[in-house]
């Protein structure tokens, strides 16, 4: 554990619980991609097996649990507790395109040919795309709350401070994953326009637009 | 011989 691997957790946290707080507080999910929070309960569901198999630290436990049931609950929020506020038409992104190429990619290029690793880089990989049907979203109706550019901003500084973590780890541990970096750095650069704007506009215009 | 990576981060 060193200072980029837990100031990540807590900003992938922080952006969890942002989103829960933002749609439980206005009663509403406008704006909100349903299908990338339906995407992030696969990633959690599928990387997460290893609760069940081995035991890390009361800390990644508690972390893996939290994570899970926070977005199972996202996913309640959108698609039960406030669908009427779900902007489904808005929502159009096509997620076989993700899932499916990620589904083979997982199968093709993993650490080892088993079952649970082959479900876990397949998470690894799905986490890195999850987000482009929000974004997809975002520049189709050309606009976001303020509050939902803080979440995107806490969820993709939270994989570039896994980036810095993974630098430190190879200086000092000699530890390195291939493709949970790859994945990573690919996952980061969708989030740099956004960042750009996000620092450029969002921080003194609202609504935010794009 | 099962090869078991261990994945230690989040």
């Amino acid at each position: 554990m060193n200072v980029f691997r837990l100031t990540g957790d807590l900003s992938h946290l922080a952006a969890i619980i942002i989103l829960l707080l933002k749609i439980w507080k206005s009663r509403s999910c406008a704006g909100i991609s349903g299908k990338s929070q339906i995407l992030f309960a696969i990633v959690f569901t599928t990387r997460y097996l290893d609760l069940l198999t081995s035991f890390i630290s009361l800390y990644n436990t508690c972390m893996k649990v939290i994570y899970i049931g926070c977005a199972y609950a996202t996913v309640y929020l959108i698609y039960a507790k406030f669908r009427a506020t779900y902007d489904g038409n808005h929502d159009s992104f096509r997620v076989e395109f993700l899932v499916v190429p990620v589904g083979g990619l997982s199968v093709l290029i993993n650490h080892d040919f088993s079952p649970l690793e082959i479900l876990w880089t397949f998470s690894i990989y799905l986490e890195s795309v999850a987000i482009l049907p929000q974004l997809f979203m975002i520049s189709k109706t050309g606009e976001a709350e303020t509050i939902t550019t803080h979440y995107l901003f806490c969820l993709g500084l939270y994989r570039a401070l896994y980036l810095f973590n993974w630098i430190w780890r190879f200086y000092f541990e000699g530890f390195f994953d291939m493709i949970a970096i790859v994945a990573g750095v690919v996952q980061t650069v969708l989030y740099c326009d956004f960042f750009y704007l996000y620092v450029t506009k969002g921080w003194f215009s609202r609504p935010y637009r794009l | 011989g099962e090869v078991l990576t261990q994945h230690d981060e989040l």
